[in-house]
């Protein structure tokens, strides 16, 4: 399940983006 | 002089207030639509380890469209409050841990 670990670092990402 | 004894307060605009009200207060923080926010509160609340499906999310949800919940489910995951876990149709929120 590498894949989930990988959308939820992507999605994080994200988030982390927007919030700056 | 009378000073001007019009005590009498009635209610400034308390009128429509209920009626509209809680679409605002649906969404709070983070300018999230109602629609948006609700579906976020679902997949935050649910702790089943592959997250929320989104089959689920349509029971829970049915008095919205199919179509809206997929718009909505895209937002957040764009955004990055949620991700898909085992497939796509599965999703999870980066808040939960």
């Amino acid at each position: 399940l590498e894949r989930i670990r990988r959308n939820k670092e992507a999605a994080l990402q994200r988030l982390a983006a927007r919030s700056v | 002089r009378k000073s001007t004894m019009s005590t009498s307060v009635k209610m400034p605009q308390s009128v429509s207030a209920s009626g509209m009200g809680d679409m605002e207060s649906y969404g709070g923080a983070r300018g999230l639509s109602p629609d948006q926010s609700q579906v976020l509160n679902l997949i935050k609340s649910c702790n089943v380890a592959e997250g929320l499906s989104l089959q689920l999310l349509k029971t829970q949800l049915h008095n919205m469209n199919p179509t809206t919940i997929k718009q909505v489910l895209d937002f957040l995951s764009s955004e990055g409050h949620i991700y898909s876990t085992v497939d796509d149709d599965h999703f999870k929120s980066t808040d939960a841990d």
